[in-house]
């Protein structure tokens, strides 16, 4: 007797029932009001389709066994950063996949914190790709090196949600012809200290190699960094990406084949995290 | 319900109508507790009917159960629905203000993931475990 009873009669929601839903909705989802988005002036997010690729990995992972989306961390050597069990999006997780298998991860620096296999999604309650904030594009610094600058606010994160993990994304395309086959070593600093009219302090978080021809999403740890902005907002003054050749020429980020904020919306780079609910949000009794 | 009534009889031994000894039969009892009878309704929760399609990305809307009435499930190999129904009732039928009757609630929850756009266009992807009802049962 446990059927759905055919006498229930759908019909469309009385303008009070819609606002209590509502109310409901918001209160479940820990929001004070609903948001806001693309108010005039604000740019539109550069990851949605990556959120959309997570959300229907994640919706696949609660009808069927777990998934397994893991990275595997690069402590030295050729581990690579593989997505198992994920569904290869339109965009740039394919190139991803392609682009593990030809660069291994090697490290010149130990890396920060070694990434190891975790199982980030099933284990996560929320997952928040942020906007990158920096308004003008920087290209040349006081000692004539290029760089590109990124700003991401922490702040707006829920109350109660601790980071787990934390990667900063961009996509590359082919670079410039002129640096034919050869191998080219992108990496991200945090900015530790800007100065008026000297390079900023930094410090390095990861690395990579890539072949000039290389194409697909490059993967950056920031776990430690982003946890720290997170606990210490004002220390929070971006992070620098650089790109050089193989014998140390500092070379335009753009003529690497970086994309920028001004790319094509599904290819601009991004910080995506994963959080775990440290606190049970009790919602209000009602 | 056979206490109650066999002390009215004592009470007022001028009654003496055949109705008020005969215990109730299981047709009373299901006639008289028909109207409860078990019942799971799909409530379809849209999204867009909440006008919210420009900031919920995913799903459109959610389909969750909600229960009344009184229900019987099965509870194990052994002791299956009717069993428990039965046996609930009978005792509940000795014990009324002891035993409760068998009833209907959420037995099975599932997570629901929200995808949403927040005030400053980032993206929130959050999973809200146990969070729809899927079926009804006693508890």
């Amino acid at each position: 007797d446990n059927h759905v009873h055919s006498s229930f009669i759908y019909r469309r929601l009385r303008n009070h029932e819609r606002r209590e839903i509502q109310r409901e909705i918001l209160s479940i989802l820990g929001l004070p009001h609903r948001p806001r988005p693309f108010a005039p002036g604000k740019q539109a997010s550069s990851a949605p389709l990556f959120m959309l690729d997570l959300y229907n990995a994640m919706t696949n992972e609660e009808d069927s066994e777990e998934l397994e989306y893991s990275l595997k961390g690069s402590i030295a050597g050729d581990s690579r950063g593989i997505r198992k069990g994920y569904p290869a999006s339109p965009n740039g997780y394919s190139q991803r996949i392609q682009l593990s298998r030809m660069t291994p991860l090697t490290t010149q620096n130990p890396p920060l914190a070694s990434l190891h296999d975790t199982n980030f999604l099933s284990d996560a309650d929320m997952v928040m790709s942020f906007v990158n904030l920096v308004e003008r594009d920087k290209d040349f610094s006081h000692q004539r090196r290029h760089y590109k600058e990124f700003r991401f606010d922490l702040t707006q994160i829920p109350r109660g949600e601790a980071v787990t993990a934390a990667e900063f994304r961009i996509y590359k395309d082919r670079s410039n012809s002129r640096f034919g086959n050869e191998t080219i070593q992108i990496s991200i600093y945090q900015i530790i200290k800007d100065y008026p009219n000297r390079d900023a302090d930094l410090f390095l978080l990861d690395s990579r190699k890539a072949q000039a021809s290389d194409v697909g999403w490059f993967v950056f740890d920031i776990t430690a960094t982003s946890n720290h902005w997170v606990i210490n907002p004002h220390n929070n003054l971006g992070l620098q990406l650089c790109a050089e050749t193989g014998d140390g020429r500092s070379i335009n980020v753009k003529s690497a084949g970086l994309i920028g904020r001004h790319g094509p919306q599904s290819k601009q780079p991004f910080m995506v995290a994963f959080f775990k609910a440290s606190e049970v949000l009790f919602r209000s009794v009602r | 319900a056979a206490n109650n009534k066999r002390k009215n009889q004592n009470r007022n031994k001028s009654s003496s109508h055949q109705e008020s000894s005969r215990m109730p039969s299981v047709g009373d009892y299901n006639a008289s507790e028909q109207k409860q009878a078990c019942k799971k309704h799909e409530l379809y929760v849209s999204f867009r009917d909440l006008g919210w399609q420009d900031w919920i990305i995913a799903p459109e809307g959610y389909a969750a159960f909600y229960c009344d009435g009184e229900c019987s499930f099965p509870l194990n190999a052994h002791m299956n629905a009717t069993n428990h129904a039965i046996v609930q009732t009978l005792v509940h039928l000795m014990f009324p203000d002891h035993v409760p009757k068998p009833c209907c609630a959420p037995t099975k929850l599932n997570a629901i993931s929200v995808l949403y756009f927040d005030d400053s266009s980032n993206v929130i992807l959050k999973k809200y475990r146990n969070m729809v009802v899927r079926s009804c049962g006693c508890h």
